[in-house]
């Protein structure tokens, strides 16, 4: 699986 | 949410607040790459544009709005307050040979074309390479003070226990994301031969001194 960004990550 | 991430995010805190304190403290920031600093404000400041797009959390917020603010902190102790003690001739690291390609490599491989994701990715594959001026600074003068070496391990750690927690996630929640991996894992490599260096004469009450 590639899927995007993690967004909640810094 | 796991323990690896949060652990890493503390970490990553520590470190800036080691930093900031040591500077504080002493009045002076001998020793420390002013270069690799504002690399480091560049690279907060291009990934957390985010925070006037969309909202995750109040932690994730206050930990953003935390790290900027002291990274610029940070940036005004060196070049404004106490630049009397910064130590310009030995921070000689040529920032545009990371800035230039960092750059050119965010436009080629990103998860999507649009400005805010390719500062992102920019932001990314900046952090993995923003300590070499420090690392360089080090190397050059052949010592760094026990303070300073615990920022490095902090900083060091903090992006080996995102590793972890990438692993955690692939296996608990299907994420994966390659371009944060690859240089994450560039990132943690890079202190590899500081953490030897740490674990085996800092750790063991000596100065971080290299041989001549």
């Amino acid at each position: 699986c590639h899927r995007k960004k993690a967004k909640d990550e810094l | 949410m796991n323990i690896f991430r949060l652990t890493g995010d503390l970490s990553h805190l520590a470190a800036i607040i080691i930093l900031l304190l040591k500077i504080w403290k002493t009045r002076s920031c001998a020793g420390i790459s002013g270069k690799s600093q504002l690399l480091f404000a560049l690279v907060f400041t291009t990934r957390y544009l985010d925070l006037f797009t969309s909202f995750i959390s109040l932690y994730n917020t206050s930990m953003k709005l935390i790290y900027v603010a002291c990274s610029y902190a940070t940036v005004y102790l060196i070049y404004m307050k106490f630049k009397a003690t910064y130590d310009g001739n030995h921070d000689t690291f040529r920032v545009e040979f990371l800035v230039v390609p960092v750059g050119g490599l965010s436009f080629l491989v990103n998860h999507d074309f649009s400005p805010l994701e390719i500062l992102w990715t920019f932001s990314i594959y900046l952090e993995s390479v923003a300590i070499l001026p420090q690392l360089f600074m080090i190397s050059k003068t052949g010592e760094a003070e026990t303070i300073t070496t615990h920022y490095l391990f902090f900083l060091g750690l903090y992006r080996a226990l995102y590793l972890i927690n990438w692993i955690w996630r692939y296996y608990f929640e299907g994420f994966f994301d390659l371009i944060a991996v690859v240089a994450g894992v560039v990132q943690t490599i890079l202190y590899c031969d500081f953490f030897y260096l740490y674990v085996t004469k800092v750790l063991k009450g000596k100065k971080l001194s290299l041989p001549a």
